[in-house]
């Protein structure tokens, strides 16, 4: 989208195409030209090479001025991480529960998938490269039981942050989805209000699939943000803005390798910039 | 679905006694805003609808009282004839023991599907062997232990201090010792922009040389499709690809990028988490899919 001479079809049918690429979706993608269009227009722009820097402007407006912190006000902070098989949830419970531990917080996380092979074993090990404890029960056991234990382990120890963490679900599975709603009903009952967070975890390589990810979830469990992982790939997650427009979900987190401290806060400037990277 | 928009972008065209170039023009639009909604990527797209309106604007569309219908008819024919015909045959050595390596980014689904090919090959009259290479995931090989555990399948693991390289070699040696005939190589996740992780699948080709090589591809999965398979094609040379995770309700344009990329076949689906929910790939149904 460099080297042009003149604002015309052509260079706005080029910056559509790269927020399709960047899985903007195509009605979004077209939404957002038709805009840079009228605001060209408006402002009486005559120069090309200034319409990207425009449209990634409007894009992180859009997301919002700046990232909204999760609350840590809470004695323990209870939160609850959840998603689709695969998309790195685990793996983020680690990432969290390290920063918050360098930061000085007392952290405890919850084995709440009892389900997938060597789920535990897996945050256990995780646990253990962080130096936090984990509460497991046995494989099969109710994930419910297991997040009802950890508050009530969190509450003793004084932690400041309990992370749960839950098997992976396809959310058009509604027996999956009712476990879930049940961890959280239960969750509520150990502590009212809890969990204090839910993050829903997306993966930055889906494709226009993640929208219903965010509705479904969102109306089984109700969503506080997203983490976006392995933005570290060529994938964009360019869907995240019509989560954003349609159901006001904010990126709290983004995912940008598998080691602990591969986590960075979303910055939605640096996010528009990416698109078109 | 597509079916029906096609069918009334072009219904109000009956007894207008031709249809237009701007009337197919329109008809398209509607065909390549189905697909990129279905996750088809955008070069992709407009390669097929591009043939489409070729096609469109021949005789049998333009002089018919259904343009709709047949208009529809053409995509589901060209999207059966991208995706090509059924094929879930492994390629299987004239001399045991048959090496399939299963690769893709990570949380594609690979040890969860090298556990579901275990089981469709012993159901096949097979001796199939589990190896686990990913030695960084934590827990990875204890996930394949479980699942070998579980199906009463034989696993093949040297521990996290050994290079999946020499696990692979010695996993061969290991089957042609038991008699196992198939040694299915569970590796890593990993980025195909991973210079160093991609030589290490190139080191454990060339060691072992697998006569099959997969592709696990997340059916969720967007644009990147085709950046993903293209490059693990041009390092490795695929010869197949397993779509997982079909049980959702993601559309799969994936598949349509990476067959029409790669010209590999889908020769699986994997349709759940347990082991037996792997099936042949079926390219009728995922163009329906599609379709929507
Ligand atoms: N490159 C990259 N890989 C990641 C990132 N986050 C997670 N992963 C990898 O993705 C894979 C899956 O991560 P998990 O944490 O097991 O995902 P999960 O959502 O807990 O998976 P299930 O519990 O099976 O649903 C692992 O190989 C992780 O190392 C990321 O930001 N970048
Ligand atoms: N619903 C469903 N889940 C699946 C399918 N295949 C795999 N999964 C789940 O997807 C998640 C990731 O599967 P894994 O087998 O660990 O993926 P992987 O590619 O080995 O992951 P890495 O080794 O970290 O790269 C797990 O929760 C699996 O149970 C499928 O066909 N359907
Ligand atoms: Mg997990
Ligand atoms: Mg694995």
């Amino acid at each position: 989208v460099t080297g042009r001479t003149k604002i015309d079809d052509e260079l706005y049918d080029e910056l559509e195409e790269a927020l399709i690429s960047a899985d903007v979706g195509a009605e979004t993608s077209i939404e957002l030209v038709e805009r840079l269009r009228r605001k060209v227009k408006e402002q009486k722009i005559s120069d090309p090479s200034l319409l990207q820097g425009l449209l990634q402007e409007e894009i992180a407006a859009i997301l919002g001025g700046e990232a909204i912190p999760v609350n840590l006000g809470n004695q323990p902070t209870v939160i609850l991480i959840v998603g689709v098989n695969g998309v790195g949830k685990t793996t983020t419970i680690a990432k969290l529960a390290h920063r918050w531990k360098q930061e000085g917080r007392k952290v405890l996380l919850a084995a709440g998938d009892t389900f997938r092979a060597a789920a535990i074993d897996q945050l256990e090990i995780w646990g253990q490269r962080v130096g936090v404890e984990v509460i497991r029960h046995q494989e099969g056991a109710d994930p419910s039981a297991v997040a009802f234990d950890a508050v009530q382990a969190a509450k003793s120890r004084e932690s400041d942050v309990l992370i749960i963490d839950t098997a992976g679900r396809l959310h058009n599975k509604s027996h999956l989805m009712n476990e879930l709603s049940k961890i959280n009903r239960v969750l509520d009952r150990a502590m009212p209000g809890a969990p204090h967070e839910t993050l829903l975890v997306l993966d930055a390589t889906t494709g226009q699939n993640a929208l219903s990810q965010a509705r479904i979830f969102g109306e089984a469990v109700g969503l506080t943000g997203l983490v976006l992982t392995k933005l570290d790939g060529t994938a964009k997650g360019g869907v995240i803005l019509a989560i954003h427009s349609e159901l006001q979900t904010p990126v709290k987190f983004i995912g940008i390798g598998e080691k602990m401290d591969d986590l960075r806060d979303f910055d939605p400037g640096e996010f528009a910039k990416a698109l078109f990277g | 679905g597509l079916a029906e928009k096609l069918q009334n972008t072009l219904k109000k065209l009956r007894g207008k006694g031709k249809v237009t170039e701007a009337d197919v023009a329109e008809a398209m639009r509607e065909v390549r805003m189905a697909l990129l909604a279905a996750d088809v990527n955008l070069k992709v797209v407009k390669d097929f609808v591009a043939r489409v309106k070729e096609r469109a604007i021949g005789q049998d569309v333009l002089e018919s009282l259904t343009p709709g219908q047949q208009v529809v008819k053409v995509v589901h024919d060209e999207l059966i004839q991208l995706m090509g015909g059924t094929t879930s045959k492994l390629n299987m050595s004239s001399k045991p023991p048959t090496v399939v390596m299963l690769v893709g980014l990570q949380g594609a689904g690979k040890t969860t599907t090298v556990a579901k090919l275990g089981l469709y090959l012993r159901k096949q009259g097979r001796r199939p062997l589990l190896v686990a290479c990913d030695v960084y995931r934590p827990a990875a090989v204890k996930q394949l232990q479980v699942l070998g555990n579980q199906l009463d399948l034989p696993v093949f693991s040297m521990g996290t201090g050994v290079s999946p390289v020499d696990i692979a070699r010695g996993a061969t040696e290991y089957a042609v010792a038991q008699g196992r005939d198939v040694i299915l190589l569970d590796t890593a996740g990993r980025l195909h922009i991973n210079e160093e992780l991609m030589d290490e699948l190139k080191s454990i080709k060339s060691t072992v040389k697998p006569h099959e090589i997969m592709l696990v591809v997340d059916a969720m999965t967007g644009q990147d499709a085709v950046n993903v398979a293209d490059s693990f094609h041009k390092q490795l040379g695929l010869d197949g690809v397993v779509l997982t995770k079909l049980d959702g309700d993601a559309r799969g344009g994936a598949a349509l990028s990476v067959k029409a990329v790669t010209g590999c076949p889908i020769k699986f689906a994997g349709m759940g988490e347990k082991p037996d929910a792997l099936e042949p790939f079926h390219p009728d149904r995922l163009a329906s899919r599609i379709l929507g």
